[in-house]
């Protein structure tokens, strides 16, 4: 369901920013590294190589401008902010705050993206 | 729902949804509820079958002509004595209160865990993942290393001790003798659901030992106004009284049922809040105090009462918890059964810390980390350790004599199959 989306998507981009700052590495390495490291089996890592070809593009180069995984979630449509309630987040919110950082980070993702997540 | 209308998926799309929703093995060729395939609620969940061809043989079974052809129950004791024509079975279990152990539990009882080096950047390596396809099939419980039914030896940390461990100690022909009949979101409310699933025949099976064990999800929900949607303590008496009528019909006489009550889950908040969640402990910004709120505001929390900052709530989480368990102590007390007798006793959970922390642990150790919200390894394994001295100190007839044959049994049928 959505919520499970937002938190999946949360993990999963904290993981790649984690990964890329251990193996001191970019964001595009640390996310193949982490299709690399799932097994092949119940075509895991296919689904991570597709996923990645999907979102990937985007979700680096929100990473590349600094924004969180919050700020990341939300651009790309996984977490949604349900009218009159709080932004769901599990990072500090940065300086800019939530409203300005998820307004500009959407500026950068493509309206293909939506599409793409929205079909998937 | 778009792949299975597909012609040729719907069939096995049919019977997987089944299977997951009867939590009845998906590789099971007679339909005995045994299976030979570990996960998929295979031999993982409940003993291995001996032959999945035969119906008639599975774990559990009375022996028929005391195995004296073939192993009828697969607890590994078959065959005639040479010496003195005499079965096996017969000069081995005869007479010595052999019986099995049935867990009807919720995500604790099953195991819910998952891998701390899955979400930890550091850790994460092919090998840590290669576990990932057997937890997706196992619906990320591990029943194989739990603490009633536990029966491998742990590979998520910690070690495996655990009820079925120790009855099988006490007396081998309980060996495969297990069923975990747990899923995750088991509460009062779904256990008559999930009952229906256990394998027992009062007609051709010895008895059980049943452990009911509903630790949280009568006061555990996602909701805002979660007091709202707890358990009351009538519903709880009714519920579970269904589920107790429902055995006395299954059960084979001379069986036993214990209680277990609900968790005091304060324990989760007083000693994790201020820790680092894995997903915090690189950069130092995320405690469990952020990943709770968190999963309330998206309103997937397990626990919105106690995996909250308001001490009010929590408390009154608590409150409710120990009325419902008040109401299954008085239940034990007041209610008779033909088959079985009941017994209550508390879920253990402050006597594992003291135990934990007297070895020198601490006690956020016991919580697993990635959840932040079940009883993990070590806790299991402590928590069948306090159990069965307490069964063995206040109900030992409930789990049948010591087998004086014992080592005559490992002599002749060394690890009897395995499991």
């Amino acid at each position: 369901n959505k919520q499970h989306s937002c938190i999946g998507c949360v993990l999963v981009v904290s993981i790649i920013e984690q990964l890329a700052q251990v193996h001191n590495s970019t964001e595009k390495e640390a996310l193949e590294r982490l299709c690399s490291y799932l097994p092949a089996k119940l075509h895991l890592q296919g689904a991570c190589i597709l996923i990645a070809e999907i979102f990937g593009p985007h979700i680096i180069e929100l990473i590349e401008h600094k924004m969180n995984p919050d700020v990341v979630c939300h651009s790309i449509g996984l977490c949604k902010r349900k009218a009159g309630q709080p932004f769901c987040h599990l990072y500090p919110p940065t300086k800019m705050g939530f409203n300005v950082a998820i307004k500009e980070s959407e500026r950068m993702v493509a309206n293909q993206l939506k599409e793409n997540v929205h079909r998937l | 729902s778009g792949v299975c209308s597909l012609p040729f998926l719907k069939q096995l799309c049919e019977k997987i949804q089944l299977l997951i929703r009867c939590k009845l093995p998906f590789e099971d060729l007679d339909g005995d509820k045994f299976s030979l395939y570990p996960t998929l609620r295979g031999y993982h969940w409940r003993g291995r079958d001996c032959d999945d061809v035969q119906a008639s043989v599975y774990p559990g079974r009375r022996p028929h002509n005391w195995d004296a052809d073939k192993d009828s129950n697969c607890n590994g004791i078959w065959g005639v004595d040479p010496k003195d024509g005499i079965a096996y079975e017969q000069k081995f279990c005869k007479g010595t209160e052999s019986k099995g152990i049935i867990l009807l539990g919720d995500s604790a009882g099953a195991h819910f865990h998952i891998p701390p080096e899955w979400v930890t950047a550091s850790q994460m390596s092919v090998k840590a993942f290669s576990n990932l396809p057997e937890a997706f099939a196992n619906e990320l419980d591990w029943p194989q290393f739990s603490g009633v039914t536990g029966f491998l030896n742990a590979t998520i940390g910690g070690w495996t001790e655990s009820l079925y461990l120790y009855l099988r100690k006490r007396n081998r022909c309980n060996h495969r003798d297990y069923q975990n009949i747990s899923k995750n979101g088991g509460s009062s409310n779904n256990v008559l659901e999930l009952v229906k699933s256990l394998a027992r025949s009062q007609q051709f099976d010895k008895p059980a030992f049943v452990i009911f064990s509903m630790i949280g999800n009568d006061v555990c929900n996602g909701y805002p106004d979660t007091v709202e949607h707890m358990t009351r303590p009538e519903q709880m008496r009714t519920n579970v009284m269904q589920a107790l009528q429902y055995l006395n019909g299954l059960l084979p006489k001379g069986s036993h049922v214990l209680l277990t009550g609900l968790a005091d889950g304060r324990f989760l908040w007083d000693n994790l809040h201020d820790r680092f969640h894995p997903l915090g402990q690189l950069n130092k910004d995320v405690t469990y105090e952020h990943f709770y709120s968190f999963l309330s505001c998206l309103q997937s929390a397990p626990c919105v009462g106690w995996m909250s900052a308001n001490a009010t709530l929590r408390n009154l989480t608590s409150e409710r918890a120990l009325q419902l368990s008040s109401a299954l102590k008085e239940l034990a007390k007041s209610e008779k059964y033909a088959n079985f007798d009941v017994f209550y006793m508390d879920y253990p959970l402050k006597e594992v810390a003291e135990m934990w922390q007297k070895s020198g642990g601490e006690a956020w150790q016991l919580i697993e980390p990635v959840d932040g919200f079940h009883p993990n390894q070590v806790a299991s394994a402590l928590g069948a350790r306090i159990i069965w001295k307490k069964i063995l100190r206040e109900w030992p007839h409930v789990l049948g004599k010591e087998n004086p044959s014992k080592d005559e049994i490992i002599a002749v049928f060394k690890d009897q199959g395995g499991h």
